[in-house]
């Protein structure tokens, strides 16, 4: 299983694209936040195609959206 | 800062393989 790349999803419904995405995406949030991964592959998903495959290539730039996203949802559990 | 992040977005469900 290759890369995922942007040809790759052109040829699938924009639901497929983010399922295709999202299945990509899920087992490395997992390494980085096991706990909340389900939750913060879903907020990711909702970014553009574009920028989520950058993510699959940079590690570096995966990390710091998983923790900008794990900083989204303590200040949103903290209003409640 | 974390614009475009929504903390009620969809959970992601793994569909089962196979």
């Amino acid at each position: 299983q290759g890369p995922l790349t942007a040809t790759m999803l052109s040829s699938a419904s924009p639901e497929e694209q983010k399922e295709m995405l999202g299945e990509r995406l899920f087992p490395l949030v997992r390494s980085i936040q096991p706990t909340k991964a389900s939750k913060i592959t879903g907020m990711l998903l909702e970014l553009d195609n574009s920028e989520l495959l950058h993510m699959l290539e940079s590690p570096e730039s995966l990390r710091s959206m998983v923790d900008e996203a794990i900083g989204v949802l303590q200040a949103h559990q903290a209003e409640e | 800062k974390g614009a475009g992040l929504n903390p009620n977005a969809k959970v992601w469900q793994e569909i089962p393989q196979g």
